[in-house]
């Protein structure tokens, strides 16, 4: 977390704010509440009280405009900027003021207004930016459920004015994993398009070929409609279909789109009942099969003809030497299995029917 | 080093104008031209800065991975400075 510089902040812990104009994208009941909860946000991890004002001159004014506004400090039309704030202080110390020009729901199909309430009113409180992604106070917008703040901001809120002395139960996002941490593991790793797409908690990284340096996302920001958490995924390249397992479903994504028909149960594939997660699966190309594994088994479902190879489940470390424990994630490229498994990756060979190195998981994101 | 010399192709000239905006905004790029060489050496310490809060990898650059955080959504107050 970062705070503006000489950490400017309200001295009073009541703070003022008055909603002085609307958006005609939303009922202004909807805009209201927005409002309240983003500021609730706030007030449930501090000291602060919020006190709505309906006339003159508030500590926090909220209001919505299109590019010059009044502040000489213009938005752009449609999506670049959403909104801005002050850092505390008089005059327009404090003030919030969000793009008109921007489609503004309740929802996930625009931009959330009380999200990005939520991130500019921790500006109005005294939060600059922070980098870490899976963070309300990171820059760039993307839409999450659940609740909004990681414990990277309240430790940032409460570096300024101390902890609710009544605290409500709140359950803070973890902050985003570090690619570099010695205990790492993977959830999941696919291929897509030729990068490689790395599942961890809400987030994942992506890696590109030519691009060394992985890039890391909340899951939520580019898939939306999939859960935050990833047991296992896989990708059919002749259908140029990623599929995502978390539970009992699955998920097909075609790039960014997710498939019609989707989520299906993962019986669909013809796994027992008795099977609620997948552990891990990797599409082999030379063979047409996915393996899917499951504690101390695996299956091989035949991509072609859409059914399940009769003979399965059979034992991981019958067929794969060498492999005697659960499998995280599993990956395949030109001959050679990766499974992951806590903190080492294991490279199987094929053809020699054996284990042949060991490496860190996180040596693929270049630690 | 990079020689602005030889004219920018249109998708690289488009580029090369929106993170002059994007770092001007954000990162307290100085406006205006200072001079060719200097402004280079200033866009590219700002490109590292960007780089480096967004845990890119800092190359000074403008690669496809920058080039397409710049265009998310965003808030309007600056990553760094006043």
């Amino acid at each position: 977390y970062n705070h503006f510089p000489r950490h400017l902040k309200w001295q009073n812990n009541e703070v003022t704010f008055r909603i002085v104009n609307y958006t005609p994208d939303l009922k202004k009941a909807d805009v209201d509440r927005a409002v309240r909860k983003a500021l609730n946000v706030w007030s449930d991890v501090t000291p602060l009280i919020f006190k709505k004002l309906h006339q003159g001159n508030a500590d926090i004014m909220i209001s919505f405009g299109s590019m010059e506004h009044g502040d000489h400090n213009p938005f752009d039309g449609p999506n670049g900027l959403l909104a801005h704030a002050y850092p505390p202080g008089q005059g327009i110390g404090g003030d919030t003021h969000f793009d008109e020009d921007e489609h503004w729901t309740k929802d996930s199909s625009a931009y959330n207004l009380f999200i990005v309430a939520a991130h500019e009113l921790g500006h109005a409180l005294g939060m600059s930016h922070s980098t870490d992604p899976g963070a309300l106070m990171y820059p760039v917008y993307s839409y999450t459920t659940g609740y909004p703040l990681a414990e990277d901001d309240i430790e940032g809120i409460q570096a300024l004015y101390g902890p609710n002395p009544n605290p409500k139960k709140v359950k803070p996002k973890p902050d985003a994993p570090n690619k570099c941490d010695p205990m790492l593991s993977f959830d999941a790793v696919t291929e897509l398009r030729g990068e490689t797409i790395i599942f961890k908690d809400r987030f994942y990284w992506r890696l590109h070929p030519q691009m060394p340096e992985p890039e890391q996302t909340m899951i939520k920001s580019t898939w939306p409609s999939i859960p935050n958490k990833v047991d296992a995924a896989y990708e059919n390249p002749e259908k140029d279909v990623v599929i995502i397992f978390s539970g009992i479903r699955m998920w097909a994504l075609n790039g960014y789109n997710l498939v019609d028909g989707y989520p299906k149960y993962i019986h669909k594939l013809g796994l027992p009942k008795k099977i609620r997660k997948i552990d891990a699966a990797v599409y082999i190309r030379d063979t047409g099969k996915t393996l899917l594994f499951a504690d101390e088994d695996y299956w091989s479902y035949d991509e072609a003809t859409g059914t399940m190879d009769s003979g399965y489940p059979r034992a991981i470390e019958d067929d794969f030497p060498g492999m005697d424990d659960e499998i995280d994630a599993a990956a395949y490229h030109y001959g050679y299995l990766y499974f992951f498994h806590e903190q080492m990756q294991y490279e199987y060979s094929y053809n020699s029917r054996k284990v042949i190195r060991i490496m860190r998981t996180n040596s693929i994101l270049n630690c | 080093a990079h020689s602005f010399a030889v004219p920018l192709p249109s998708e690289d000239k488009d580029n090369f104008l929106l993170a002059e905006k994007y770092l001007r905004r954000f990162y307290g790029l100085p406006a205006g031209l200072q001079g060719r060489q200097r402004s280079a050496g200033a866009l590219e310490s700002k490109i590292k800065e960007m780089q480096k809060f967004f845990k890119l990898k800092v190359t000074g650059n403008l690669d496809d991975n920058t080039l397409e955080l710049m265009k998310q959504a965003r808030c309007g107050v600056p990553d760094i400075g006043e």
